[in-house]
């Protein structure tokens, strides 16, 4: 795994998370769930804990887009960059985007929403991108069964190095 | 017209296509780093654990074409 440089991270453990807006290949019900359980894959190895707003701002915005969306790092249309996040800070600090030219799924093989978003997410918390093959944050996308997926250790290193262990 | 580098496989890549993959995922971050294509194919075999040719082989070639997250692989 790799922490990013200057490591940076969140200086405290309850985060808030907020959805701006929604891909139209998914019900929003769908898409509201398959983010829930991705930030669940990195709070329940650590103290870290999301809570959902919808009003204010948030630590980690999360939105779809296509092409260019007011960041500087415009998306590409189907296939090639998927989504994309930012490092822990302020402002666009911790937010992901997706790229909603792909074709986002909740269990087939078309792009998985839950494995994506899993990956951004670590980023949104601090790590950078692993080359151990397998590793969640590996950078190529690879689909694998959503419902039974497991953090791989790598990431799970990652991510406690940062955090710490979840408390018992 | 761009200069096509020859893929191993035969087809061509173009040139910009490549060097936009790397410019996107292995940036060079100072103005003092000089990197040949062929060096800067070389760093990516390397984080992907393929075989280093510094050459636009087969399984480069595949692996730049694959859907994946769009932060770079390396840091400044």
């Amino acid at each position: 795994y790799q922490t990013l440089p200057g490591t940076p991270k969140w200086g405290k453990t309850n985060l808030t998370y907020k959805i701006l807006s929604y891909t139209a290949d998914l019900p929003r019900r769908k898409v509201d769930d398959a983010i829930k359980r991705a930030l669940m894959v990195w709070s329940d190895v650590t103290p870290l804990q999301f809570r959902r707003v919808y009003l204010r701002r948030a630590d980690i915005e999360i939105r779809f887009a296509r092409r260019e969306h007011g960041d500087g790092y415009p998306f590409d249309g189907s296939g090639g960059t998927l989504a994309h996040a930012f490092e822990p800070g302020e402002g666009i600090g911790g937010d992901a985007h997706f790229d909603d030219d792909e074709k986002w799924s909740e269990i087939n093989q078309d792009i998985n929403l839950f494995l994506v978003a899993a990956h951004e997410f670590g980023h949104s918390l601090g790590l950078d991108h692993s080359n151990v093959t397998g590793a969640l944050m590996y950078p190529i996308y690879s689909y694998q069964n959503p419902e039974t997926f497991r953090l791989p250790e790598d990431d799970r290193r990652g991510i406690q190095k940062l955090y710490g262990k979840k408390p018992s | 017209l761009p200069l096509q580098l020859k893929a191993e496989s035969g087809s061509s890549t173009d040139l910009e296509k490549v060097k936009g993959y790397l410019d996107k995922f292995f940036p060079i971050f100072t103005k003092t780093q000089n990197l040949s294509i062929e060096e800067r194919i070389k760093e990516m075999q390397k984080f992907f654990h393929l075989t280093v040719t510094g050459k636009l082989d087969t399984e480069t070639e595949k692996i730049m074409k694959l859907p994946r997250c769009g932060r770079p692989d390396v840091s400044n």
